[in-house]
């Protein structure tokens, strides 16, 4: 088992505190449209270290910041933190578990931490391509891409498998 | 390096040809360089042949089936080259049950080695999931997450649990 | 000319929020030119609110609300400038079961004034249909149409005859 | 009711004779992935004088012709006749009844008739705008189109009134 747990708080639509247990094996996510179910893996994208904006359907930093509704304020930040399993190594830390975590700011600032100490959003990326799930494109399918892993013209499908390689 | 690409092709086209026929219950597809002298900047090309029909590029396919080789093509890159975790949001949209309960199967059979997090609408999608999470959307445009069903080893406690509730 | 366009935009305008409402079940949608002054040139901007949230850009809807809001801005210029006929395929992928309940309501409103043939997956939506049909693919990759449900008058007959038989 | 029936040989998986007939109200299409739904939708545009091959997603003219299958060998000649009712005389003709029909050859050639008699495709086009349903884009949207109603940027909306107004 690879990832233990999701927790986010004030991302998106995930204004209060909440926590995604991820057994191993498939978790299944279901709820009515516009209920918040592409804002989590908007949120797994994003605390893995995602760059690109339009890649978690926004246009500046502070979008991914709860930005009110009816009867609610809108908050001044979004945290989200991923709890990986490392029982068996396969992150090069001497830890059991690592946790990786992003802060966003209405100043639009970013903060990253690494089982809390605070880092560089270089440490997060050498540590995904040291355990193994490097900027694999693959890693999360978001929706309506399906048909995009084909679409490509034929030299754009090379693409893929340069990152497999 | 030439040979590491080669090699993830080679292996990434024979495990394409295996997901193919499991995820369309027969048929095959082939893929291969389009210019296999020069490997550094040949692009990849792929034809489908659906049971019954005959040999196809992609754009001539109908919405599901691009959905379905688009699914068969990733399965394939992930038993090729496994990643500790995929999310897949909503890409059993365009199928049909025959079709969603095939694609599941494949599925399955790679969750012993990849940890899946699958979005989903699709009552047969949930049923292979060994969690279930049901995302709600409060009047104040706020995220909710319920738990739907435990993983089996959480199961028996809290199966034990309401049995003496 | 000006005068035609104006009224028309007023038209669909009134009839998108009128729709919206009932295929949102609630909320509220604008749609205004994004440049009054020049009528000739000007763009047309759309702003929802879906109910509990606040206003937003389309491009900030989940996958689900973009095609519900699509489906009332077609169903208004529907209902503005009827049509004779309107096909419609696989319009309800992307939707819930209880925001397909709401689209097929608003569909039946205005089946009366236009015909339409929808193409879907979708069990609600098959409910709705006055005539069904259903096309299967043989093993020589030939399409077969067969009648699955005839049209209420047709039924009687038919059922008398299967009673007799 | 304004469609009465829809008549295809040849055309695309429809290699032999079929016919759908189209009561009032709504009509329902279900079927399998690649059944053929869609390649229905494509015969209605066809039919109607479409010219844009990439609408009903073909590259060539000959695309639209039975191309053949697992034992069976490729037809010579696609066609499509719709049939409309016109008791109510909002077609032009003194009929009260109206077929539209088109043939495509494997030459590229394609013919157009009105009631039996070969027409030009000037005939077909000024016959649908006199009877109201020119050019319109909104009475048949295709599979994966309904967000391409939305996604256009301002501008580009515009046209969709101007068609209506
Ligand atoms: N920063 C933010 N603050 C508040 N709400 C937000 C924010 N960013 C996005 N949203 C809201 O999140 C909603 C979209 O959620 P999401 O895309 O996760 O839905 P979904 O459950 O995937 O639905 P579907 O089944 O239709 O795909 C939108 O209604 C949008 O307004
Ligand atoms: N000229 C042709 N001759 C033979 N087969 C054709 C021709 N043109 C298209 N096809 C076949 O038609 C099939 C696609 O059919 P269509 O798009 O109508 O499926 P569909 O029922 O809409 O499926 P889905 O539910 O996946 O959208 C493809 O498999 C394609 O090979
Ligand atoms: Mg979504
Ligand atoms: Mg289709």
């Amino acid at each position: 088992m690879n990832l233990r747990k999701l927790e986010l708080s004030g991302f998106k639509t995930f204004a209060r505190r909440t926590e995604v247990l991820l057994p191993g094996g498939v978790t299944g996510i279901v709820g009515p449209n516009g209920s918040g179910k592409s804002n989590l893996s908007d949120a797994l994208r994003w605390v893995l270290g995602e760059q690109s904006l339009q890649h978690i359907r926004s246009k500046k930093t502070e979008d991914v910041i709860y930005a009110g509704g009816a009867n609610r304020a809108p908050l001044g930040m979004a945290e989200v933190t991923i709890t990986l399993d490392n029982t068996s190594g396969w992150i090069p830390l001497d830890f059991s578990e690592v946790t990786i975590t992003r802060r966003a700011y209405r100043s639009g600032d970013n903060e990253y931490f690494i089982n809390g100490s605070r880092v560089r959003l270089r440490d997060v990326i050498d540590l995904r391509n040291r355990a193994g799930f490097g900027q694999s494109s693959y890693s999360v399918i978001g929706q309506g891409l399906v048909d995009a892993v084909l679409s490509q013209r034929p030299e754009e499908r090379r693409a893929l498998f340069e990152e497999a390689a | 390096t030439k040979k590491q690409f080669l090699d993830t092709f080679e292996t990434v086209a024979s495990e394409f040809e295996r997901f193919f026929g499991i995820i369309f219950g027969g048929g095959q597809v082939q893929m291969f360089l389009t210019d296999p002298e020069s490997i550094n900047t040949s692009g990849i090309e792929i034809l489908a042949q659906p049971p019954g029909k005959r040999l196809q590029s992609l754009s001539a396919l109908s919405g599901g089936e691009r959905a379905l080789v688009a699914g068969a093509l990733l399965f394939a890159i992930l038993s090729a080259k496994p990643v500790p975790f995929c999310l897949l949001d909503e890409v059993d949209a365009a199928l049909d049950e025959a079709n969603v309960k095939r694609f599941c199967q494949a599925l399955k059979s790679l969750a012993q080695q990849t940890q899946f997090v699958v979005i989903t609408h699709n009552r047969e999608t949930m049923a292979i999931a060994d969690a279930l999470y049901g995302v709600s959307m409060g009047q104040d445009g706020v995220s909710k997450l319920v738990s739907l069903r435990l993983p089996r080893e959480d199961r028996s406690d809290s199966a034990e649990a309401s049995a003496q509730a």
